[in-house]
């Protein structure tokens, strides 16, 4: 199965 | 005040038509270098981030940073108002709730104006460095566009690989699979159908393919689509305006769990 990561796993919030 | 007068004003339409169906609303930030907006879709998988300098437009004042909070939806209704040739500006004084958008026809023998009421939004900014990518593959944007429309018809998901000659683009789904692949070709001829490969290393990933073809929908702002990867980094697919800014688009992958 494959995961959907979300964009605050890679980026701080800022 | 914030004034703004874009000439182009289909810019403007074909920027929010390509926004509109990811996020729900946002806020437009205006400074003295441009208008600008920065907002993830509501599962926090996706960024758009769109930047239209200052110098992009034909007249550019703003006195004090703005945020104007605007639904998309309320935004693509007005700007479906406008013609595809006519000039666009925005005014919004400092304070105001509202923002006016002004379409002007080429030979100005109609005016029209839209008043879209503002909305405090709480927004979530994330800092993006600004990476070094494992490979960049700029490919015509309709290319792109066909390739996902494609994949999407088989599977869910696509693997984007590139390598040193070719970028290639894989799925899977319940009736079979599919696989497209483009060779680097800098035909200087046809420069709007070149597609140019830059890696420093062999890059491999997988993203849902729902968010790529809505990132495509940004297809008639630029002649390319330009696709940025690195390992275990979210992939940046960039449409440049000319002479204008840029829509980007930041796409989480897909893991193996």
């Amino acid at each position: 199965m494959l995961q959907q990561l979300g964009l605050p796993v890679f980026y701080s919030p800022g | 005040m914030f004034e703004a007068r874009l000439a182009q004003g289909a810019l403007l339409k074909k920027v929010v038509e390509a926004i509109k169906d990811l996020i729900e609303d946002a806020n437009f930030d205006c400074n003295s270098s441009g208008f600008s907006l920065q907002a993830m879709d509501s599962s926090h998988v996706s960024l758009v981030a769109l930047s239209l300098r200052a110098d992009g437009f034909e007249h550019y004042r703003c006195d004090r940073n703005v945020s104007m909070g605007m639904k998309l939806a309320s935004l693509s209704k007005i700007l479906k108002c406008a013609n595809g040739d006519d000039a666009i500006t925005m005014k919004s004084e400092d304070n105001g709730d509202t923002i006016t958008f002004m379409f002007e026809s080429p030979e100005q023998e109609r005016l029209s104006e839209f008043d879209l009421k503002l909305m405090d939004i709480d927004s979530e900014h994330l800092g993006i460095p600004d990476n070094e990518y494992d490979a960049t593959v700029k490919l015509p944007a309709a290319e792109f566009q066909r390739i996902v429309k494609d994949l999407s018809t088989i599977g869910d998901t696509v693997e984007i690989s590139v390598t040193k000659d070719a970028v290639k683009f894989g799925t899977t789904g319940d009736i079979g699979n599919a696989n497209i692949m483009c060779r680097q070709n800098k035909a200087a001829d046809k420069p709007d159908e070149s597609t140019e490969i830059d890696i420093n290393e062999a890059v491999s990933l997988t993203f849902a393919l729902r968010y790529l073809n809505s990132f495509a929908k940004a297809t008639p702002l630029s002649t390319h689509a330009v696709l940025k990867l690195s390992k275990e980094l979210p992939i940046l697919v960039e449409y440049h305006i000319p002479e204008v800014g840029r829509l980007a688009f930041y796409l989480a992958p897909k893991i193996e769990d």
